[in-house]
């Protein structure tokens, strides 16, 4: 059992139980700055859980970050837990987070994909998509990264059940993802949107659907290599970055493409480690090193969406 | 719960389009039943390929006949599983 949130291990694996336990606990600790909101509940029925972290005022610029899209990609819901805790224990006592936090509420998206997160832990570590059925296939599960009204059901994603990559039925099937967007719809005022998988170091930002450039491109590239230069910074981790279609291949329907079509101008997808040693199993030892570094390039986008109101 | 003895990554270094066109298709070789941990993207990129022990063979030698580069990322999967699953259960105690 999680007593507090200081006797927990960072540097381990956790179940989903045990991440929904230490959230109670990181609640209790810190009621003036976090809350815990249910934004919906999954396939299997889970509840889906936001942190929220607010100093006050109402319906302030907000940043959402999710991680955990793809079940096994389990450095990245580590990497979640160990931002909030660092967001909770570094408010009032560093300044930088500080002002970001009188300025701007932050939500974090732990465990984006329950389902998939349980069933890793229970029956298949590599599982990747969610847990529904799929009418006329025996094949289970839809990417939850495919889902998402834009570019939908193109050439970036595939048409068949049992792909790792299957889009869905139709958008926004998978209510992992309705839940995220009827959520970000009626808030309005996020800002930025940061989405965290893992591994291949890399950020990305829109589009994937098509090679054309954001309207934004030349200043999501510009706070890219900033944010980059500081994560590097720590441990020498080396990212690329650049549009998903140009930097990797076309994706369609992903969360980024989505969150800018839908005025969210900030939106980047983190790939965290490794660059090949490990894959999906990269070693708990790897955890808090890899949230360090990552912290650093979030606090320079978190400090861009704070002086860069639009 | 599944197992995966003897299941390998093989990081593969495909040398032009037509290589990793050839990639692509393992994908669809519904029999092999791969899993790309990263997807032929472009040449300059590696791809990572979850390979079953029982289509080791025929991936190798796909690979092979093909002059793909590539070597072996995970050697046996299921023994980085338990390493996982021995420090969760240490992590407990």
């Amino acid at each position: 059992l999680v007593r507090n949130t200081n006797s927990f291990s960072y540097s381990t694996y956790h179940t989903l139980d045990e991440i929904y336990n230490w959230i109670d606990s990181l609640v209790a600790e810190h009621p003036d700055l976090v809350s815990k909101i249910q934004i919906g509940h999954t396939y299997e029925n889970r509840p889906i859980y936001v942190l929220k972290f607010s100093t006050g005022g109402s319906n302030r610029p907000a940043i959402w970050i999710d991680t955990g899209i793809h079940s096994r990609e389990w450095i990245t819901q580590a990497t979640g837990i160990w931002t909030a805790k660092k967001i909770a224990s570094d408010y009032g006592k560093e300044s930088t987070l500080t002002s970001i936090l009188n300025n701007l509420d932050i939500f974090l998206l732990i465990v984006t994909n329950p389902d998939g997160f349980a069933y890793t832990h229970s029956t298949n570590r590599m599982w990747r998509k969610t847990r529904s059925i799929n009418a006329g296939s025996a094949c289970v599960g839809v990417d939850p990264n495919r889902n998402w009204d834009a570019g939908f059901g193109g050439p970036g994603a595939s048409k068949n059940p049992c792909s790792e990559t299957y889009h869905g039925a139709y958008p926004h099937s998978e209510s992992e993802v309705k839940a995220i967007v009827d959520f970000l719809l009626s808030h309005g005022n996020v800002k930025s949107l940061l989405s965290i998988h893992s591994y291949s170091q890399m950020l990305l930002f829109p589009y994937g659907y098509t090679n054309n450039l954001a309207p934004d491109h030349e200043a999501l590239n510009n706070l890219a290599r900033e944010a980059l230069s500081a994560l590097t910074s720590l441990h020498g981790t080396k990212y690329t970055y650049g549009t998903t279609f140009a930097t990797i291949y076309q994706a369609d329907g992903t969360t980024i493409d989505w969150a800018y079509n839908n005025g969210i101008k900030y939106s980047y997808t983190f790939e965290l480690r490794d660059t090949g040693r490990y894959g999906f199993i990269l070693p708990a030892n790897q955890i808090i090193p890899t949230a360090e570094e990552t912290w650093l390039a979030l606090v320079k986008i978190f400090e861009h969406v704070r002086d860069n109101p639009y | 719960q599944k197992l995966f003895v003897g299941d390998q990554v093989l990081r593969v270094t495909a040398k032009n389009e037509e290589q990793l066109t050839l990639l692509r298709g393992l994908e669809g070789m519904e029999h092999l039943q791969v899993d790309l941990w990263r997807s032929p993207a472009k040449a300059s990129l590696p791809v990572d390929i979850h390979v079953p022990f029982h289509s080791l063979q025929s991936v190798k030698a796909f690979l092979e006949y093909n002059d793909i580069p590539y070597s072996i990322m995970l050697e046996d999967l299921q023994l980085l599983l338990d390493q996982e699953q021995e420090e969760m259960k240490r992590s407990r105690m």
